[in-house]
Formats: C-alpha cells, structure tokens, sequence
C-alpha cells in the first residue's frame, strides 16, 4: 500500500472537461460542470408570484448547462499542476493540484454574467460522482456543527414541499458532503453558499447570481451588483477531498480528520506578508 | 485600541444591517466596502508593529546602527485577482508567512510577478523550489483589474511554527546569470 498516493485527475482531452479524481488512494468518476438556474420574475403579489432576488431563491424551470466543452491548458511543475478551463466569455476555472496535498482546487471565476432576458442568471457548480448517497447530505452549521440532510425531508414535520429545488438547498458555510458504505466525498468553500444534493452522488453550491427583478421583501432594487461599470465577477475557490468512509486512508488519517484540518487551515489560513530587503544581501539581511 | 475600532464598527455596522450579499441597495453595499476596507487599512500598522516584535525583537538597523520601530510589511489584498504591486515593482523582497494556528501548518504561497525567473532562500538560506505558473487568461481581461503581473510566483512555506512565522528572501535575476545551486525541477 502507497502511504502517500498521488492525487490525480484527468481530463478528457476532446471535451477539457473532468473525468476522474484519484485522491487517498480511492478513485472514482467525477465530473464538473457550471450550469445557470433562470430566476422566476413575478408580480409578487402572492407567493407563487414571488420573483428571486436578494432575500430568495426561486429558479425558473431546470438549470442550462453552460457547455459541454472546455479549451484547457496545462502547466505542470515541481510545485503545482493546473489545468485553466476557459468553458466561455465568462466562465473560467483553474484545477490545481499541490505536491504533497491531498486535495484538489476547483478554482472558480464567473462574470460578468450576461444580462439577455428578464430572468437573471444564477451560477451554480455541480459535482457528479458515483457514490450511492441515498438522498442524504451533510452541512455544517456556522463552520461547527455537521447537520444531516435528507432530501425533500424535514426532521420535524411532514413535509409537503412547494419549491423542489431551493427547498433542498441549505447554507454552506465551510463544508457539504455525501457518503456511502465506501466512500465520502467533501467540498470545502472558501465562503458562505447555498447548496445541496439534488440527486443521489451529487454536490451543487451557487457561486454568483444577479437577479433582474426586485423581490418585494424590502430592499426595494434587483440585485445585479455592478463594478467598474460591468457586472460583477467573482472568483474563489472550492477543495475537494474523498476517502474512505470506514477505515483510516493510506496516510493513516480518517477523511473526517482531513477534512476538518483542511477547513481550518483554509479559514484561519496562514498570513502572508510582504516586505522590502532595504538593498541587502540575504546575509546582511539575516 | 483605537486602530482596532475602525474595523470594530465596520463590522458591528454590517452585522447590525445584515451585510448579507444583496439584501442592501447598491449603494450601501459599495459603503460596506468602503468603511471595513478602511477598518483593515488601519490594522496594518497594528499587525505590522505586532509582528516586528516577533520578526525582530531588538532589531537594530544595519547600516545606520539604530533601533529600527517597525518593519514596513504590507499585505497583498487583491492577490485574488493577481494583483499586487509590492511583488510586481519590486525585484527583491521578503515574504513572511504568520501562522494563526496553535500547531505547525505549510503553506502555499502564490505572488503575482512580471518576471519568470526568481530565486527564493529560507530562513536558512537553503534555496526553495519555486514555480513561475501563468496566470490564466481570462483574469487578464477582467474589469478593474490594474496589473503587470501575467505570472505567479509559487512556493511552498514548509512547516511555520504555531503563532509563528518564517521570512522567505526573493531576488529575480536574469537568465544569464542563474544564482548557484538552483535545483532542477522535476518537469
């Protein structure tokens, strides 16, 4: 048994899109892709006319996928492997894998998001994998506590539920994850986000919206932030870990633990500063 | 104290009206960036004073042999876009990476450069892998992004002591005249 197996993953050289991940020694298909949810527009008079903005999300019908096909470029290198996916004009992402990690980065940058109907765009990620969740996932609560979640379920009463999709999402401040016998899979966010697990293997987490549209429930505009007189762009980043869902993995630490060292060393991350050598040589300055 | 409130009231003011994404009008939401940017500008001088007192306890300046207060260290806030001019118009600088956490932690650290060829000693002035990776195109051409820098410096800080630090010394140089003992990369 390799005590430090590589983390790997490969790409799909017709379509540049993900088709595999191998991390702590488990391999498994996994895809990738950005779709986009239309908000529902409505004249907010009752609540099956409320329309999504800032206070709600309300889609309009299934996700569009974004594309199918990505161009990619790779570098490779003693410290880091990337792959930059350009997938349109704006959306991009970087897969990155460090030496000696085993984690992998989907690092995302959406917008500005093209304003060409009167619904509004709303970005979402999705990882696909094969692990039989049986419809249940797991949040954290304010970066602390693991909630379990159940699909269409809620602990408390019997649920008749309106909205199908953002019904099941729930707030994701550090984590969300799902698991079988075998395997777990987590995602880590690098902040706050909606999401959830729509179908069994599945993780889906809202990385930017603009809705066009107020949504009645009193900030009085749309939300369709703007900067430098263009929409909005966001770029972060998300971190991938899967292992074993009952036994340590082959560097002797549970996914559990991993996954807890990760999102701390990701929020609390350590603090790079930077500084002038004053024209000294590296002896006079030490 | 007084340089913590700015940010202290930043805070307690995006709390209070629930700075959550979106449910402010625009205008307010470009206020929120305003005051806690200002709030975190005013931290500096308290973290740059901080860790000089750890970096260099009784630091003397070396050419004029007096005490040295506080080392300038700045931080790098747009390096999420690339961007950060410090490591873009300077060819030599130091890099130090503080560890929050109460156990030893490594850490990749990324700088946005316009060079491609640097080289990077520890603390002990053993010299470190490094990487020149591009910066991906599409970021290039995003809105409001004002920068040189089409690459990035890549290395890893290895083991940083808890509440610790370490300094990393960083020279660009040239092609033809490569520093000695710069290992080859694996490619």
């Amino acid at each position: 048994i390799d005590e430090s197996p590589n983390t790997e993953f490969d790409i799909d050289p017709d379509t540049g899109m993900i088709t595999e991940i191998s991390i702590n020694g488990h391999s498994i298909n996994f895809t990738q892709d950005f779709l986009y949810y239309q908000g529902y527009v409505g004249d907010n008079e009752k609540f099956i006319n409320r329309s999504s903005g800032a206070y709600i999300f309300r889609p309009y019908g299934d996700p569009f996928k974004v594309a199918t096909k990505a161009s990619f470029k790779v570098t490779r290198g003693p410290v880091v492997t990337e792959v930059h996916q350009t997938f349109n004009d704006w959306i991009s992402q970087v897969i990155r894998v460090y030496e000696e990690e085993n984690v992998i980065e989907f690092n995302w940058l959406v917008g500005p998001i093209p304003i060409d109907d009167v619904h509004g765009k709303e970005i979402i990620t999705r990882y696909k994998t094969s692990i039989k969740s049986n419809a249940t996932f797991y949040t954290d609560s304010n970066g602390r506590e693991t909630l379990t979640r159940i699909r269409n379920f809620r602990p408390t009463w019997n649920l008749k539920l309106e909205e199908p999709v953002s019904g099941n999402y729930y707030p994701v401040t550090t984590k969300i994850a799902i698991k079988d016998d075998d395997l777990e899979l987590a995602v880590l966010t690098d902040r706050a986000q909606g999401g959830s697990s729509l179908k069994d293997g599945e993780i889906e987490l809202m990385i930017h919206r603009n809705c066009l549209h107020d949504d009645a429930f009193g900030v009085g505009e749309a939300l369709n932030e703007t900067a430098f007189g263009k929409g909005l762009v966001a770029r972060g980043s998300h971190y991938v870990i899967l292992g074993s869902s009952k036994d340590s993995n082959p560097n002797g630490y549970t996914t559990a633990s991993q996954v807890h060292d990760q999102i701390q060393q990701k929020l609390l991350s350590a603090w790079t500063f930077v500084s002038g050598t004053e024209n000294l040589s590296f002896d006079q300055y030490k | 104290r007084v340089d913590l409130n700015a940010l202290r009231e930043a805070m307690g003011v995006m709390q209070h009206h629930d700075a959550i994404t979106g449910t402010e009008k625009q205008h307010v939401a470009n206020d929120y960036a305003r005051i806690l940017s200002n709030g975190i500008k005013e931290c500096e001088w308290i973290t740059a004073t901080a860790l000089s007192k750890i970096v260099a306890p009784n630091m003397r300046s070396y050419l004029r042999d007096e005490p040295v207060p506080t080392i300038p260290f700045t931080t790098c806030p747009l390096a999420n876009i690339s961007q950060c001019a410090f490591t873009e118009t300077n060819n030599d600088f130091v890099i130090t990476v503080y560890n929050p956490l109460s156990r030893p932690v490594s850490k990749h650290v990324r700088v946005p450069v316009v060079g491609n060829k640097y080289t990077i000693k520890d603390p002990q002035g053993a010299t470190v892998v490094t990487q020149i990776v591009p910066v991906p195109a599409s970021l290039l051409r995003i809105p409001g992004r004002k920068s040189l820098a089409e690459n990035e410096l890549v290395f890893k800080a290895v083991d940083i002591p808890a509440l610790g630090f370490k300094s990393y010394f960083i020279q660009k140089y040239e092609s033809n005249d490569i520093p000695k003992g710069i290992p080859k990369g694996r490619s």
